[in-house]
């Protein structure tokens, strides 16, 4: 049975390849996740990986890991990263360049925005189906909630209760600078 | 170590030692420090909710449940992914695009599922899943939830931990014989600067800085002004009138409680 369930099973799959790119974006980057359901053996660690790459001032939209811590380790470049815990206090703002290392607690917010041409990463997550929850962008919550509830949540008018809801349009997770969009728009 | 904690020779009935208040509603914790929630790996709290409350987005650090006590409402989990399935228009319908430019774009929505929750029910709250509650009765929502700190889902310390994505939670007052004051606590937005997170979402420092709520002192439950139109199915917009609606409701009551004689039979 052990010969079978482990003898035989792949170990090594490679996350680098931007054809095998999960979410891409020319103008932003793109990322590339590794779990369990794409390398089995991920189950028994409970361990999976992403690699990311975001192209010069994009964006990783602010989210939170929903089920897993993550340590992410810098492979090329620079970004300002900002972290935020369960009482709304920064508890990181700064950057964070090639070869340093940062752990992101579970649950806690994060935004990376890229300050180098291409800023490079690897973040290793503890939970082998490890889910993301952004806040805006196609898959986020903001979308996922009604007007009236944004509306009433920040105070806002409907139309920015709307814009909350689909300025981002249909881009997920890696996000084009807000400037070059509005040019592109023009 | 949490079996350590569990070397109880006497057991307390507890009750809420702290209470955070809001513009409409409250919420009671129980002492979290008692060793007997440390032995079950778990915390709880009463959340009392006003009639025209609304209880602001938010998630936890641990799977929940929570058990209604009191009142009628709806509410709302957002899970990443999961499809904007309740929509108050359809695509490429010739005759609702008119109808709907006829009513301007204003009540046009689409958001996911939001369910319906009364007296008896019991809620599921999976850990890091963003939900709201929304009062829509005519009398106080009371909810009884126990957060289940140890499960494996939590990788976080044992703490319970409530992340706000909107508003703020007032300063918590301690019950009992030293009572105090804790510190505020701030949404998630509000701990990203202005400038960053208008331009990663595409929006005005100024409705960025709305976001951020620093300056939101209503907590985490509001009080909503006016009418609180969402898409909902409801049965009286077959043409059923409140009495009818209760009326099914009872015989589905009926219903189910002769379907468990028999199957306890």
């Amino acid at each position: 049975g052990l010969e079978q369930a482990f003898c035989s099973v792949g170990v090594k799959r490679n996350i680098d390849d931007p054809r095998r790119a999960d979410i891409y974006n020319p103008n932003a980057g793109r990322t590339t996740t590794l779990n369990s359901q794409k390398l089995p053996l991920l189950r028994y660690l409970q361990l999976n990986a992403v690699r990311g790459v975001l192209h010069r001032n994009a964006f990783v939209a602010p989210h939170w890991n929903m089920n897993a811590h993550s340590i992410m380790y810098v492979t090329r470049g620079n970004a300002r990263l900002q972290i935020v815990n369960d009482r709304g206090n920064t508890a990181f703002n700064g950057e964070l360049r090639q070869n340093q290392l940062i752990v992101v607690p579970q649950n806690f917010a994060l935004l990376i925005q890229s300050r180098s041409e291409n800023f490079e990463w690897v973040a290793i997550k503890t939970n082998d189906n490890a889910m993301v929850s952004p806040i805006v962008g196609k898959t986020s919550v903001f979308k996922g909630l009604p007007e009236e509830v944004l509306r009433n949540a920040y105070r806002v008018s409907r139309e920015e209760a709307r814009m909350l809801k689909y300025n981002r349009g249909e881009e997920m997770v890696v996000l084009v600078p807000h400037s070059s969009q509005s040019r592109g728009r023009a | 170590g949490s079996q350590s904690r569990c070397r109880i020779e006497r057991l307390n009935a507890q009750e809420p030692r702290r209470r955070v208040e809001s513009e409409a509603g409250l919420t009671e914790y129980f002492d979290e420090d008692n060793e007997q929630f440390e032995c079950a790996g778990v915390a709880a709290h009463r959340r009392i909710v006003q009639p025209g409350g609304l209880v602001l987005p938010k998630f936890y650090n641990a799977h929940a449940l929570t058990y209604v006590v009191q009142g009628k409402g709806i509410f709302g989990n957002v899970m990443p992914g999961c499809p904007e399935s309740f929509q108050s228009f359809q695509r490429g319908d010739p005759r609702t695009s008119r109808e709907e430019g006829r009513r301007g774009r204003s009540e046009r929505d689409q958001h996911q599922r939001v369910d319906h929750f009364r007296e008896g029910d019991i809620i599921a709250i999976p850990a890091g899943v963003a939900h709201w509650v929304y009062n829509d009765g005519e009398q106080p929502i009371v909810a009884f939830t126990v957060l289940d700190t140890s499960n494996n889902a939590n990788q976080l310390d044992s703490n319970r931990r409530e992340f706000l994505l909107a508003g703020r939670k007032g300063r918590g007052q301690h019950l009992g014989v030293e009572p105090r004051e804790d510190s505020d606590d701030f949404n998630l937005l509000s701990g990203f600067d202005t400038e960053s997170l208008a331009e990663s979402m595409g929006i005005s420092r100024d409705l960025a800085e709305k976001l951020r709520g620093r300056s939101d002192d209503r907590g985490e439950i509001v009080r909503v002004e006016g009418s609180f139109h969402i898409v909902r199915p409801s049965r009286r917009e077959e043409g059923m009138s409140e009495g009818e609606e209760r009326e099914r409701e009872y015989e589905e009551e009926e219903r189910e409680r002769e379907r468990r004689r028999l199957m306890a039979n």
